[in-house]
C-alpha cells in the first residue's frame, strides 16, 4: 500500500508460495474460506499444495512462534465466473477467531456503495517507501461513482468494478497488494466491497483506482461456500 | 554430517509384499527414533537389502529383498514407507559401478551371461560371496574395470564381455535449465555428496519435497526447483551449503516448452510468454535482463537460453507464479507483470441466453472450462441440491445447463469431476441482451444489515480494533 500507514485489519490474510513467500492478499469471509485475486494465481486448477494463508499478525515476515500467528495451507481453489477476477480459496481447516482474527462481512446481493463513502484498503505490497514496509499497512479512500471513474478511464469501468478517488498524493494498493479487500464501515460492521486487482497503474496521483465489486458476486460465493 | 539414509531410495507409502506365502518377514524393531536408525541398522548388514519404516509407531523392518528380487511386488501402504538400498535399485552406475548390484544379465553385445556360480563354459576364480555380490548370472564389477560391471558369456567363443551399463552422469541429460531433471545423480561437480531433501541437515532449507510434489525431489538427487541455471543440491559439507552437479546436456536446441509459447497473455505461470510487455504491472520500466543495475542478479541471458531473456522484456525464468522482471527503480528489485492478461482457459462459448438464462432450455452440456456436466437425476459424484423433481419449472434434463437458481452469472450445472461441484457453462449472453445495470436500478438495493453482526460490546471492541 502506497501513501499508507502501518494499521490493522483482521480479515486481512497473506498468501503464501511453496517458499513461505507472501506473493498476494486475501479477505478472510468465512471461516474456512478467503476471498482473492484471480491474477494471484497460475491456473484454476492448480496444485495448491505448498500453499498457505497466514493471519493474526501484523508483521509481513513473523517469527515462527510469534503469538497469534495462524498458518493454514490451502485446500482447494475455486474460480469466480469469467470476468470476476476472482478466487475462493477453501482451507484446510477453520481459523481461531480473536481479537486478531476476524471476518469480515459481505454485502447484500448487486449493493452499490454510494459515492464519497470512505473505505480502507489493507496490504503487505510494495509501499515505494512511503512506509514501514515490514507490517501491514492500511489506507482510506473514498467511492466515486462508475461514471466519473470511467471519465478518466474513458468508459473502460465495467458495472461489476467499482472506483475509489484518485488523490493528488500517491495513494492506493500496489504490487503484493492484490487480491485484499476493499472495506467500508456501513451500519458499525466492516463490509467487504472490493476486492485489490491489478491495475495499469498503482497509486498514480489522480487516477481512480479500479476494484472487483465484491456485491455483483456474492451469490456465486454463497452459492460455493455451500455446495 | 553424513545421512545414512544417503544410501537408501524411498518410496513413500509403500511396502514390498512376498508372494510365496511360506517366506516370513523379518520381525520389527519397535521404537527406533527415526527412519535414519533404521538405515544405521540395515546399513552394514550384507543381508539387508531394504527396510520398512513405519512413522506411526516407528518401528522397522529389515529386508533381504527389493522390489527386484524374485517373487516380490510392491503395494501401497497406510503405514509405511519402503526405503531400499540404491546399489539394488538405481538402474545406472555411480564411479565404476563396484557397487552395481541391479540385474541386467545381458552384456553390451547381447549376450546372456553366464552364472557365477558355474564354471562351464566359462571357467574362472570367482566365488559368489554376499560381500562381492556376483549373484545369479548379474553384470558385475568385483574387480573394478574401468569399463564397469561386466559378466562371463554363455557362448564359449566369447569369454567375458562388458554390460554397456551407463553412468548415472550419461544415463540422462538436461534440457535448458534441467528443471526436468529426474535421473539419479547424487554428487556436485566438486564431487561431495548431496544433502538429502528430506533432511533439514546440515543445512536446513525451504524445499521441503512433500511441499514441491512436482519437482521430484527424491532422496538427495541432484535437482533445479528454484529455476537455478542447472540442477544442484545442498552439500552435506556443512562448509558448503549447496552447488550445481555437472551433468551433461541433451542438445543445443531448445526443449519442446513445457507451456505452450504465447505472445500477447499469458497462460499458467506465463514460464511460455515470450511477448513483448516490459514493465510491471504499476508502470515501473522493467531493467534488461543482460544488465546488473540496479539490481544485480544471476538470470544472465546466456545461462537462460531457453526463457529468452531478451531486452527488458517480462518473463518467468524461475517458475514464479506470473511473468516478472527487475525493476529499473533501486528501491524495488521484482514485480511481476500483472497487467499481461491471463489467457483465457475458458472453451469458445457454444451458445447465448437471455437475463440470467432461467429460460434457457439450449443442450449445451459442458462447463466454460469443458468439462461435462452431470446428469441432473444423478447422484454422483455430486449430490444435488436441485433436481428435476425438486424444481419441475426448471426443466433439468439430461446434463443440459439451466439455471434453477436463478444465479445472475448465468446457466450452470453440477460437473462430472469431483472436485469441481458446480461450474458456470460454455455460454455467453446473447448480443441483443441489455440486461438491467446494477448501477441506476429503479430500487438501489438498500443495505440493512451486515452478514455477520457482533454484538454491542465487541462492536465497540471491534470499532476500537
Amino acid at each position: 500500500v502506497v501513501g499508507g500507514h502501518p494499521g490493522n485489519s483482521p480479515w486481512t490474510v497473506s498468501l503464501r508460495n511453496r517458499q513461505g513467500q507472501h506473493f498476494c492478499g486475501g479477505s478472510l469471509v468465512k471461516e474456512q474460506w478467503v476471498l482473492s485475486a484471480r491474477q494471484c494465481f497460475s491456473s484454476c486448477h492448480e496444485p495448491l499444495t505448498g500453499y498457505e494463508v497466514w493471519l493474526g499478525t501484523l508483521f509481513q515476515n513473523p517469527q515462527p512462534g510469534e503469538p497469534g500467528l495462524q498458518q493454514i495451507p490451502v485446500a482447494k481453489m475455486v474460480c469466480g465466473p469469467s470476468g470476476s477476477q476472482l478466487v475462493l480459496l477453501k482451507l484446510k481447516r477453520s481459523v481461531i477467531l480473536n481479537q486478531r482474527v476476524a471476518l469480515i462481512c459481505l454485502p447484500p446481493g448487486r449493493y452499490v456503495v454510494p459515492p464519497g463513502t470512505k473505505c480502507e484498503i489493507a496490504g503487505w505490497g510494495e509501499t515505494k517507501g512511503t512506509s514501514d514496509d515490514v507490517v501491514l499497512n492500511v489506507a482510506l479512500l473514498k467511492v466515486i461513482s462508475n461514471q466519473k471513474c470511467n471519465v478518466k478511464h474513458r468508459g473502460r469501468v465495467r458495472e461489476h468494478e467499482m472506483c475509489t478517488e484518485g488523490l493528488l498524493v500517491p495513494m492506493g494498493a500496489c504490487e503484493g497488494d492484490y487480491g485484499g479487500p476493499l472495506a467500508c464501515f456501513t451500519h458499525d460492521c466492516w463490509v467487504l466491497e472490493g476486492i485489490i486487482i491489478p491495475n495499469r497503474v498503482c497509486a498514480r496521483p489522480g487516477w481512480p483506482a479500479i476494484f472487483t465489486r465484491v456485491s455483483v458476486f456474492v451469490d456465486w460465493i454463497h452459492k460455493v461456500i455451500q455446495l | 554430517q553424513r545421512s545414512p539414509l544417503n544410501d537408501f531410495q524411498v518410496l513413500r507409502g509403500t511396502e514390498l509384499q512376498h508372494l510365496l506365502h511360506a517366506v516370513i518377514p523379518g520381525p520389527w524393531q519397535e521404537d527406533v527414533a527415526d527412519a535414519e536408525e533404521c538405515a544405521r541398522l540395515c546399513g552394514p548388514l550384507l543381508d539387508c537389502r531394504a527396510f520398512h519404516y513405519n512413522m506411526s509407531s516407528n518401528g522397522c523392518q529389515l529386508l533381504p529383498w527389493t522390489q527386484h528380487s524374485p517373487h516380490m511386488q510392491l503395494q501401497r501402504s497406510g503405514c509405511c514407507d519402503l526405503f531400499q538400498k540404491k546399489d539394488y535399485v538405481r538402474s545406472c552406475l555411480m564411479d565404476n559401478g563396484v557397487g552395481y548390484r541391479g540385474t541386467v544379465a545381458t552384456t553390451a553385445g547381447g549376450l546372456p551371461c553366464q552364472a557365477w556360480r558355474h564354471r562351464f563354459p566359462n571357467d574362472h576364480k570367482y566365488t559368489p560371496t554376499l560381500r562381492n555380490g556376483l549373484e545369479e548370472n548379474f553384470c558385475r564389477n568385483p574387480d573394478g574395470d574401468p569399463g564397469g560391471p561386466w559378466c562371463y558369456t554363455t557362448n564359449p567363443e566369447v569369454r567375458f564381455q562388458s554390460c554397456g551399463i551407463k553412468s548415472c552422469q550419461e544415463a540422462a541429460c538436461i534440457w535448458c535449465n534441467g528443471e526436468d531433471y529426474r535421473g539419479a545423480v547424487d554428487h556436485t561437480e566438486s564431487g561431495r555428496e548431496c544433502q538429502r531433501w528430506d533432511l533439514q541437515h546440515p543445512h536446513p532449507h525451504p524445499f521441503e519435497p512433500g511441499k514441491f510434489p512436482d519437482q521430484g525431489l527424491d532422496d538427495n538427487y541432484c535437482r533445479n526447483p528454484d529455476g537455478s541455471e542447472r540442477p544442484w543440491c545442498y552439500t552435506i559439507d556443512p562448509q558448503l551449503e549447496r552447488e550445481f552437479c555437472d551433468l551433461p546436456h541433451c542438445g543445443s536446441e531448445a526443449q519442446p516448452s513445457r507451456e505452450a509459447t504465447t505472445f500477447s497473455c499469458f497462460r499458467g505461470k506465463g514460464e511460455g510468454y515470450r511477448g513483448t510487455a516490459n514493465t510491471t504491472t504499476t508502470g515501473v520500466p522493467c531493467q534488461r535482463w543482460d544488465a546488473q543495475s540496479p539490481h544485480q542478479h544471476r538470470f544472465a541471458p546466456e545461462k537462460y537460453a531457453c526463457k529468452d531473456l531478451r531486452e527488458n522484456f517480462c518473463r518467468n525464468p524461475d517458475g514464479s507464479e506470473a511473468p516478472w522482471c527487475f525493476t529499473s527503480r533501486p528501491g524495488m528489485r521484482v514485480a511481476f507483470c500483472y497487467q499481461i492478461q491471463r489467457c483465457t482457459d475458458d472453451v469458445r462459448p457454444e451458445d447465448c441466453y437471455y437475463g440470467s438464462g432461467e429460460q434457457y432450455r439450449g443442450s449445451v452440456s459442458k462447463t466454460r472450462k469443458g468439462v461435462q456436466c452431470q446428469r441432473w437425476s444423478a447422484e454422483t459424484p455430486h449430490k444435488p441440491q436441485y433436481t428435476p423433481s425438486s424444481v419441475p419449472q426448471a426443466q433439468l434434463k439430461e446434463n443440459f445447463c439451466r439455471n434453477p437458481d436463478g444465479d445472475s452469472h448465468g446457466p450452470w450445472c453440477y460437473t462430472i469431476d469431483p472436485g469441481t461441484p458446480f461450474d458456470y457453462c460454455a455460454l455467453r449472453r446473447c448480443n441483443d441482451d441489455q440486461p438491467l445495470s446494477i448501477l441506476d436500478p429503479p430500487d438501489q438495493v438498500q443495505f440493512e444489515k451486515c452478514g455477520k453482526r457482533v454484538d454491542r460490546l465487541d462492536q465497540r471492541r471491534s470499532r476500537l480494533r
